[in-house]
């Protein structure tokens, strides 16, 4: 028996918002720790991982471990017939085929239940080792947010490259090269306004655009990102989520022959 | 032009 209570269900409506461009299907992996999920989007250029913590449920029942497949635009048509102000209880009776969503309005005058059939998905979950970070990004979503649709108007790459004068963005493309430099900037009114950049070394790496405005969608989680880079390791770019855990993106870096 | 990477070369099956 599985049974998750979500306060604040606009939560999860943010989250499937924030994936079901990247990833088709994928398992969601509940157990004693919280509502899981990792997957790779159809290139394995990317992962997402994502942690909803079982503290920040109001109710969280999790009898025993349990995997459930589920097609993440099915997931994401059903969420949005809740209203953003509803609670979302998630149900699943054991060795079921189905999950049932249940909204609740505020005011508790309107409760709906939605039936999404699961499936069964083999998907490899792979180990992501702890690495040390040449260097860790700070700032606003919405600059980060930003930034990536600007350059995407101009190249498909971009080139990370943090050194001690800030972090810089660079594309080139047919119409010309665009640079986007951001340095730290503490002395901000509100601390999520702030760009801070922690750096150990130098490290400069290429991406494709087209994943970092996928990852942007998850903007609406959170007003801050960061971004942990290494020379030849996946960039990590993570929102935290509010007293629940985070939504992490790793995303490959394109490699000299 | 650089190739693009694949996430399954750093990270492995657990």
């Amino acid at each position: 028996m599985l049974e998750l209570r979500l306060v604040q269900g606009s939560l999860l409506k943010k989250v499937l918002e924030a994936v079901k461009d990247l990833v088709n299907d994928a398992n969601f992996d509940c157990s004693a720790t919280g509502f899981s999920l990792q997957a790779m989007d159809s290139s394995h250029v990317a992962l997402v991982a994502l942690l909803l913590r079982s503290e920040g449920f109001e109710h969280y029942r999790c009898d025993r471990n349990i995997s459930m497949g589920m097609n993440l635009g099915n997931m994401a048509k059903m969420l949005k017939c809740a209203g953003n102000d509803d609670i979302i209880t998630l149900k699943a009776d054991d060795g079921s085929d189905v999950v049932t969503f249940m909204f609740e309005s505020p005011t508790q005058d309107k409760i709906a239940d939605f039936e999404m059939k699961l499936m069964d998905i083999d998907s490899e979950h792979l180990g992501i080792p702890e690495a040390e970070y040449h260097a860790i990004v700070r700032m606003p979503s919405s600059e980060f947010a930003r930034i990536c649709k600007d350059l995407s108007s101009i190249g498909d790459t971009v080139v990370i490259s943090v050194t001690k004068e800030g972090v810089k963005f660079s594309t080139r493309g047919d119409i010309g090269t665009a640079n986007i430099v951001c340095r730290q900037n503490t002395t901000v009114d509100k601390p999520e306004e702030a760009t801070v950049i922690e750096m150990n070394e130098p490290v400069s790496l290429t991406f494709a655009l087209r994943y970092f405005n996928s990852f942007t969608k998850a903007t609406p989680l959170s007003n801050t990102v960061t971004l942990s880079l290494s020379s030849e390791l996946p960039v990590v770019v993570e929102y935290k989520i509010a007293e629940m855990g985070y939504i992490r993106f790793y995303l490959a870096p394109k490699i000299e022959d | 032009d650089p190739k693009q990477g694949n996430i399954l070369s750093f990270f492995k099956k657990s």
